[in-house]
């Protein structure tokens, strides 16, 4: 176990035990900017932790941030352990990260599948989905980033609870989901929501379920144009940006369909580097390269949160 | 544990709609055990599949004979995976 946040190896992967103790660890050395808040278990029952950053007050405007939902998607799990020490060590030093802080609240949910997290540690690398057991199949598991209530059921999530995108039995079923629908209603200050993935090297915005543009279109296509120009300015990393079903493929029951939907202006979700030469087993010595450029990218659609209210 | 000994990740690149088609039918084949990760999408990005040892002759075949051009991502993943666990491994110690 990691004995403090100062000597935690963040250029290696980590399991869940780890994380969740470097979560205490960051906690306790930083009392007055972060707690830990569980937003409910997963399917098998382990807790949901999400990391908040604040300076004061409750239910300030908010920026989300969540990573691992797609649990063999190891480097996102690892770039949110940067990102919260990052985020600690660049308040009252960075400016800008400063201002952020003063004017809106963050949350981070490092692990957001840690069910599927643990699995891929301990029994099969590949695992993607939840761990949920289908009724009346011997398939395990709901695509977690097809389970949301937006065009739930459509093209682009399958019904096959064998299937990769297996959509599940209906919008919210699987708890970690919940957990997530629950806290953003409850909290309903949240302006900004990114759910991060990788791999593909893209920053995507809404829809995916659905061709019809979002009616912030142009706006969301500008920062994401200017998230992914800071982002490539570090290492030259190339990015495409676009709405989900035009870029990639048309997928229904997505996450950042159904936050836009809700009123979050600012939904983005990312798929990381490696430039697809070793899929979700991206070299541990590219965690951090990966993590400071995609950090760029975070801070360009912070500020842009923090000089545009809505 | 599951093991990916043999398995293959290959590249497809879709040069119309037909070839997405094609793709999205193979995709389908519940037997083949595929793992899409990523895609089928449309032309300007390639699909990349995770094959098991044991689906690699049919997967290949039906793109060669479809005229659907792919290539070798990964050779071996149970390679891969190895060495991801050596490295923990020796970070931790």
């Amino acid at each position: 176990m990691p004995q403090s946040v100062e000597t935690f190896n963040y250029a290696s992967y980590h399991t869940l035990d780890e994380i969740y103790n470097f979560m205490d660890l960051l906690v306790a050395a930083n009392p007055n900017l972060v707690s830990k808040i569980q937003i409910g278990n997963s399917y098998e029952g382990r807790p949901l932790y999400v990391l908040k950053f604040s300076t004061r007050g409750t239910k300030r405007p908010a920026i989300w941030i969540d990573t691992g939902i797609h649990s063999r998607e190891w480097v996102t799990q690892a770039s949110g352990v940067w990102f919260a020490k990052k985020i600690v060590d660049s308040y009252g030093k960075d400016p800008s990260l400063t201002s952020i802080l003063d004017n809106l609240d963050i949350f981070l949910e490092i692990v957001t599948n840690p069910d599927g997290f643990a699995f891929t540690h301990t029994k099969n690398r590949m695992w993607r989905k939840t761990r949920s057991i289908n009724s009346g199949s011997a398939c395990i598991g709901v695509d977690p980033n097809r389970n949301w209530d937006a065009g739930f059921g459509g093209s682009g999530a399958s019904s096959n609870p064998c299937s990769e995108t297996y959509r599940g039995p209906y919008a919210n079923s699987e708890r970690e989901v919940k957990a997530i629908v629950d806290f953003v209603k409850s909290h309903g200050n949240i302006k900004t929501f990114i759910s991060i993935h990788s791999y593909s090297q893209l920053l995507l915005y809404p829809y995916g379920y659905t061709k019809t543009r979002a009616p912030d279109y142009q706006e969301l296509n500008n920062i994401a144009k200017a998230a992914v120009a800071a982002l490539s300015s570090l290492y030259d990393t190339q990015y495409r940006y676009g709405s989900i079903i035009t870029t990639i493929y048309q997928a229904s029951g997505g996450t950042i369909d159904w936050t836009y939907n809700q009123g979050i202006k600012y939904s983005f979700t990312f798929e990381l580097r490696d430039r697809g030469r070793y899929g979700f087993l991206l070299p541990a010595n590219q965690i951090i390269p990966t993590a400071e450029e995609t950090w760029l990218a975070l801070m360009a659609i912070m500020e842009y949160t923090r000089d545009h209210p809505y | 544990k599951e093991t990916f000994v043999g398995n293959q990740v290959l590249r497809i690149f879709v040069a119309n709609e037909a070839d997405v088609e094609k793709v999205k039918e193979l995709e389908e084949l519940q037997e083949l055990q595929l793992d899409f990760w990523r895609g089928p999408g449309g032309q300007d990005v390639p699909t990349d599949v995770r094959v098991p040892f044991a689906s690699l002759q049919a997967v290949k075949i039906f793109l060669e004979s479809s005229g659907i051009r792919y290539s070798i991502l990964i050779d071996d993943l149970q390679t891969l995976v190895d060495e991801e666990q050596t490295q923990m491994i020796r970070q931790h110690f």
